[in-house]
């Protein structure tokens, strides 16, 4: 465990807490893309499967459960809270979830040099299921990004949770970056890449997210 | 088996 990956995993931890007290407290998922917390729910769900087979420590066995259950409450919240699913706005949330799922799980069948197609096993399994979580990770802000778009309006709750997500995922890259140089562990290249293009969609909502923190205005994302 | 994501990380 090193600095960068702690906190990148408190950032995230930050991250779906902000969103899940908001919705809690306030009972309202206003500027919310239940689609974004649904895809969520599916990164977790796909990369997690291994929770109760392999057990690396209580730290990561709590993480996870915590990540699973934030992550299913949300949606939960969004979908079957009586109050909370009024303030849901789906015509606002109109990014269809299955042109960013089916991409990301043709590339993690393509794409595992490891595996032919012979050794359809668990562990085959296990991995397409990973490098999927991994690219749909990525790429599951976007309908989110879309809607604060369309909406315009960015409360600053919803804007410190997209702020800790994107850093979350650039602590990773850092803490990558920190274990090839000093455990000769590397991760696939196909990680630095989903971990890189995931970071660069947050670029421009960091660029307009500092600006506004700077010029200490309201958030306001260009049409 | 040597997961995309270090096998410790989240």
């Amino acid at each position: 465990m090193n600095i960068f990956r702690l906190a990148g995993d408190m950032t995230h931890l930050l991250s779906v807490l902000v969103l899940l007290l908001k919705i809690h407290t306030i009972k309202s998922c206003a500027g919310i893309s239940l689609k974004t917390q649904e895809l969520y729910a599916v990164v977790f769900a796909t990369r997690y499967l291994d929770i109760f087979t392999s057990y690396i420590s209580p730290y990561n066995t709590m993480m996870k459960l915590i990540f699973l259950g934030s992550s299913f409450s949300i949606v939960w919240y969004m979908r079957y809270h009586k109050i909370v699913r009024r303030s849901y706005d789906k015509d606002q949330d109109t990014f269809r979830p299955y042109i960013l799922m089916l991409p990301c799980l043709i590339l993690a069948l393509l794409i595992n040099e490891k595996f032919t197609f012979k050794e359809i096993s668990t562990s085959f399994f296990l991995f397409v299921m990973w490098t999927f979580s991994l690219y749909l990770e990525a790429v599951a802000i976007l309908p989110q990004l879309v809607m604060l778009q369309r909406t315009r309006n960015i409360d600053n709750l919803t804007g410190q949770y997209v702020f800790l997500l994107g850093a979350y995922r650039a602590l990773y890259i850092l803490n990558w970056i920190y274990r090839y140089f000093t455990e000769e562990h590397f991760v696939h290249w196909i990680t630095w890449i989903s971990g890189l293009v995931q970071t660069l969609l947050y670029a421009d909502f960091f660029y307009y997210y500092f600006q506004s923190w700077k010029n200490n205005v309201k958030l306001q994302l260009p049409a | 088996q040597e997961q995309p994501q270090g096998h410790d990380e989240l």
